[in-house]
């Protein structure tokens, strides 16, 4: 399933 | 975006400022590991560079830019500084930080979401991450004298993780297919970490002492 990133934390 | 990043972001961005002002006004870093500095400056290296490639947020970006921009500068300043250098304890900062790089990137390799070159960086960027305070945490129980900004940094440093746990849990409960299992140990083992520490610095505030940890 797409999993929503977490790449737009610091 | 929510309350609890927002006031993990904050916490860290005090933590460095609190160190950068520690090192600017009075000019030295004695308490602070020269080797964690450099972990944490690749870790921001290898964590952000996604900075060119994709865009978040005015916020994201300039974020990234402060904190890539403070932790090399007090690298700087630790290494080439004439005046700040010369109060960097090294005999006593020797913790073999390398020894946590080479780990870090060999687990990356092999536990990550996906097996591509940035993906690998940013995992690793989180596994050093979680690891990158011992130097520091070592050091301190070498000096016994702690002062407070160097006390207060390391404070700081630990709690914006552990709002990132409450923000990891928030968004797991109110995103769809918010799981990301490898952000979470990593970031439950790095507050973990500073359990001890946590322990020690609230009992010297709570009796007013200097803060000294067990040898």
């Amino acid at each position: 399933w797409p999993s929503s990133s977490s790449k737009d934390e610091l | 975006m929510n309350i609890f990043r927002l006031a993990g972001d904050m916490t860290h961005l005090a933590s460095v400022l609190v160190l950068l002002l520690k090192i600017h006004t009075i000019k030295s870093c004695a308490g602070v590991s020269l080797k964690t500095q450099e972990l944490y400056a690749i870790v921001f290296a290898t964590r952000y560079l996604d900075i060119f490639t994709s865009f978040y947020s005015i916020y994201n970006t300039l974020m990234k830019l402060i904190f890539l921009g403070s932790s090399f500068s007090i690298v700087w300043y630790m290494r080439y500084h004439k005046t700040v250098r010369r109060t960097y304890d090294r005999e006593q900062d020797t913790f073999r930080h390398w020894f946590l790089v080479l780990p870090c990137l060999l687990l990356a390799l092999l536990i990550h979401e996906k097996f591509t070159f940035l993906e690998v960086l940013w995992t690793f960027s989180l596994y050093l991450e979680a690891v990158a305070i011992l130097p520091q945490l070592v050091l301190l129980q070498r000096t016994r004298n702690i002062d407070n900004l160097t006390g207060q940094y390391v404070f700081l440093l630990g709690g914006y993780r552990g709002f990132y746990i409450l923000n990891w849990i928030y968004r797991y409960l109110t995103e769809p297919h918010f799981v990301h299992w490898i952000t979470w140990i990593a970031g439950l083992v790095q507050t973990l970490l500073y359990a001890d520490f946590f322990y020690y610095y609230f009992q010297s505030w709570k009796n007013n002492k200097k803060l000294q940890l067990p040898a």
